[in-house]
């Protein structure tokens, strides 16, 4: 099973056409394995992407030199998996 | 669970639980419900479809499917809270047992069974069949990339590690094929409605081109309707508008297929949330997700039979 310790979801929100690019830039480069949730579609738009943990440093480097903002939206997607495994084995149990 | 009644819907449930349901939904409801096997899956699993009907030969229909991006979990699980719905509200005369006089409801609760069996297998993360591509070591196609519908233009992928590959022709996807088939074979099929997540959005065609659809403004008066009953319930905000127009440029989509094939009312829907989980949206909003989201399929629903054409 492919675990996700350590994988972050980050939030950015375009707000010029540069940004909208280096998000664009960003879909193109395959090895950093991102997971593109939302995908870019406009300024004002969020686009949500999850980051491998190997990429992340990498990832974020890249959006802070080019002053482009972000949030995480998700510290850690292993935990909420590990919540909604959880919350399955309850449902069962109750079952 | 021993009836569809102890059937927990406000959890997560496997596909082999899933399929555990529509068989006693059946068995409880045999004047009402069938299950239909529309086809097989790349892995050969069955592609079961629920038809309610009160009769009739071949009446018009209402399609709705969820699960054709595997991950998007809270709507496979909407779709069996709407099965549930429907039988309830067919034994108390009420909601949508006025549209089953006239009409048939069909319902695709998985449909993307391979890669929803494998989010509980192996990656909880994946979205796409389980095709492989010949000539790549990448798996699986974006079956909402993959109908004759724009097939291949931008708005898609034509590399297979992506997410939103579209395939290697229109159809490749025995998933999209049988969908395809049985459409075309029933033919009268008025409403055609793809449940996805997240973002929270109610989308018709196109998405292939910025050309709006003949019948767009009907479909955006509809979609504000719709929405507005969505939102009624418990405030829940959705933006409604064309594919292209409302996210971006997507090719070869179901409904842009669909609409083309003369279904006038193509939707699709983004459930839960806007981004605070994303596809992990907790197991406690399935049931409010479901319930809001009925209040607009309802609207959808008795628009279509209210304008029969």
């Amino acid at each position: 099973t492919e675990t996700f310790v350590g994988h972050q979801v980050l939030r950015v929100v375009p707000t010029s056409h540069e940004e909208l690019q280096r998000l664009q830039e960003l879909q193109g480069l395959e090895h950093l394995k991102l997971d593109f949730w939302l995908a870019p579609r406009g300024l004002g738009s969020p686009v949500d992407i999850r980051v491998p943990f190997p990429s992340l440093q990498a990832v974020k480097a890249h959006l802070e030199a080019n002053g482009v903002s972000y949030s995480i939206m998700i510290e850690d997607v292993q935990e909420l998996l590990d919540e909604e495994q959880r919350e399955m084995m309850r449902s069962s149990r109750r079952l | 669970p021993l009836s569809t009644s102890t059937f927990n819907y406000e959890a997560y449930h496997t596909l082999d639980e899933i399929y555990a349901f529509m068989d006693m939904l059946v068995a409880e409801n045999p004047n009402l419900v069938s299950k239909l096997e529309i086809g097989r899956s790349t892995e050969n699993r069955p592609l079961y479809v629920l038809k309610f009907s009160t009769g009739g030969s071949n009446r018009p229909a209402v399609w709705i499917d969820t699960g054709i991006h595997s991950r998007e979990w809270v709507t496979q699980a909407s779709g069996v809270w709407f099965a549930k719905k429907i039988v309830e509200d067919h034994a108390n005369k009420e909601g949508v047992a006025s549209i089953l006089d006239t009409m048939d409801i069909f319902l695709e609760i998985v449909t993307n069974p391979d890669g929803f069996a494998y989010t509980h297998s192996t990656n909880r993360m994946w979205r796409k069949t389980r095709s492989k591509n010949s000539g790549s070591i990448c798996v699986g196609v974006d079956p909402n990339r993959n109908w004759d519908a724009g097939f291949g233009g931008s708005g898609a992928s034509g590399n297979p590690c992506t997410e939103t590959y579209h395939g290697p022709y229109p159809n490749s996807e025995p998933e999209v094929k049988s969908i395809v088939d049985f459409v075309k074979a029933h033919g009268n099929i008025k409403a055609f409605v793809s449940i996805h997540s997240y973002s929270q959005l109610l989308l018709y065609p196109y998405g292939y081109t910025t050309t709006p659809v003949p019948d767009q403004q009907e479909l955006h008066e509809l979609s504000a309707k719709a929405v507005a009953a969505l939102s009624s319930l418990y405030g829940t905000n959705y933006e409604y508008g064309s594919i292209i127009t409302t996210i971006y440029k997507a090719s070869g989509a179901t409904v842009d297929w669909t609409y083309n094939q003369g279904i006038k009312y193509s939707f699709t829907f983004e459930l839960r949330d806007t981004g605070r989980y994303g596809f992990l949206l907790p197991a406690t909003q399935i049931v409010p997700t479901a319930e809001e989201t009925w209040l607009a399929l309802k609207v959808i629903m008795e628009h279509a039979r209210d304008n029969m054409y």
